[in-house]
């Protein structure tokens, strides 16, 4: 079987086959059994992020491509045996220690993003409207030297496979069958299952690694969760990082306005439909706009050569 | 490099040489590690080794071995192992004992916890000439390295709480730890 995936009599256009409602958004992915993705050694998932929603902590066991379709938001992705060099400033919280992560990147509508195998990664949107992530697993990369199956690793939450792999009966059930069997032997009386690396280890063997007490450890493994893999964020996340430069936020508002002015055209279109006239003098308008906008261009980098930022 | 051609290369390292020891802990252990930047034959061949020792109940942290597949070989001593897959469940949650191998894929989570008197030392070789862990505790830790907002809404827990983990975490400097209080002292 090996030998012929790649022995295609015909190619399909794919739309995903399967869609997990989450909390704060929803995943899509395509089916990875598929022949012509088995051909190409490739798994992709589309994650629809809503505003303040958190794609949990996870790493995967193959490197992937994120492609940013809509939306802007924040991505953390914590490179092993690099520095926590983003720190809050000290005089924040008197009495407690200034939080310290590592580096946060901000992404936005037309951004890859490229993820090695096995760096946990999270996304937040942070923006106002939907972000919209296409990811692309390469399973046949080298760095994955497990099987060919898109293997997500979550380090929270009680989340849903969001491959469903054919053959790999869903995360509950088989886990409940083995965990059923697995804690009677261990004498475990837990409450539920999580779906997370923590689920898997005994409460009290991480609870003295972590030198915490054994409740919070239990909020670790994820038991009584039911968010699933995008969670909504109490207020907004805060978080330590640089401010966007000018220039984007001023894009990302221009992309705003945009977005209103269609929507706003599309309406009007549907109300007045038929209304040739009225499309053309949205298109002139449009245009004068346009030509409005690149004047201003113009003229800012004019101005901008002799003072603008670098 | 120059001073080293083919003819030449190193092709020994003594992998038990205390004093040659990456990580150290007098209460809890060592850990020395044999990749392509100390032997760089080992570029050649794409694997690397890792030999560990623990001190009874000293507990070398959940971690996962983020490029490379690890195939330990028990040298001395027994262990409490348990390793987790991505489903989140425990494929191998048992005692590991001296003479027996226990292969860890890829990003699979695994802890050991020395559980004899006499300790635990093993050898691990591992797929990769520049194998990486990604710890799950201690201060080069993926939690430490998450900002305290998303821990706090991903799992649920107050700031307070999760200031703590991240305090407690800090003072994890490295990756073998002999635990302060016993679980049961942690309860009371």
């Amino acid at each position: 079987q090996q030998f012929n995936r790649c022995q295609l009599d015909r190619l399909d256009a794919l739309e995903p086959n399967n869609r997990i409602k989450a909390e704060a958004g929803v995943i899509e992915s395509w089916d990875p059994n598929d022949r012509q993705f088995q051909c190409v050694g490739v798994a992709v998932v589309r994650r629809i992020i809503e505003p303040n929603g958190l794609l949990l902590p996870q790493y995967d066991s193959a490197p992937q491509l994120i492609y940013i379709q809509s939306g802007y938001g924040i991505l953390g992705a914590v490179l092993p045996g690099c520095p926590n060099a983003y720190q809050e400033s000290q005089q924040h919280q008197q009495g407690q220690q200034p939080d310290q992560n590592q580096k946060i990147r901000n992404f936005r509508l037309g951004d890859i993003i490229a993820l090695p195998a096995g760096v946990a990664y999270w996304l937040y949107n942070d923006g106002d409207s939907e972000v919209v992530a296409l990811s692309l697993l390469d399973t046949n990369n080298q760095a994955n030297q497990l099987d060919k199956n898109p293997r997500h690793f979550y380090l929270a939450g009680n989340p849903e496979d969001e491959f469903q792999l054919q053959g790999r009966s869903p995360r509950g059930q088989r886990r409940q069958q083995q965990q059923g069997q697995g804690r009677r032997e261990r004498g475990q009386q837990q409450q539920g299952q999580g779906n997370n690396l923590f689920s898997g280890f005994r409460t009290e063997d991480l609870a003295d690694a972590f030198n915490v007490d054994e409740e919070t450890i239990r909020n670790l493994q994820g038991f009584q969760e039911d968010r699933k893999n995008i969670v909504k964020v109490k207020g907004r996340l805060q978080v330590v990082r640089p401010p966007r430069s000018r220039e984007e936020r001023e894009r990302l508002e221009r992309q705003e306005r945009e977005q209103e002015r269609e929507d706003e055209r599309e309406q009007q279109r549907e109300s007045r439909r038929g209304g040739r006239e009225e499309r053309e003098r949205e298109e002139r308008q449009q245009e004068r706009e346009e030509e409005r906008e690149q004047e201003r261009e113009r003229r800012e980098s004019r101005r901008g050569g002799r003072g603008r930022d670098n | 490099g120059i001073e080293e051609t083919l003819c030449t290369l190193r092709l020994r390292e003594n992998i038990h040489d205390p004093s040659r020891a990456d990580v150290y802990n007098p209460q809890a252990g060592r850990i020395s590690t044999l990749n392509s930047h100390n032997l760089p034959v080992l570029r050649w061949l794409q694997l690397s080794a890792e030999f560990g020792r623990l001190q009874r109940d000293a507990i070398y942290v959940p971690h996962w071995n983020r490029n490379a597949h690890s195939v330990i070989y028990v040298v001395k001593g027994r262990a409490q192992v348990q390793v987790v897959d991505d489903f989140g469940q425990a494929v191998f949650d048992d005692e590991l004992q001296q003479g027996q191998i226990l292969t860890v894929p890829q990003n699979f989570a695994v802890v050991k916890r020395a559980s004899s008197s006499e300790g635990f030392e093993w050898v691990a070789f591992k797929t990769n000439d520049n194998a990486q862990i990604s710890p799950l505790a201690g201060q080069n830790s993926v939690l430490r390295a998450i900002p305290a907002d998303v821990l706090a809404n991903a799992f649920q827990l107050s700031q307070e709480d999760v200031s703590e983990l991240k305090s407690n975490l800090d003072q994890q400097e490295i990756t073998i730890v002999r635990p302060s209080r016993s679980s049961s002292q942690r309860k009371a």
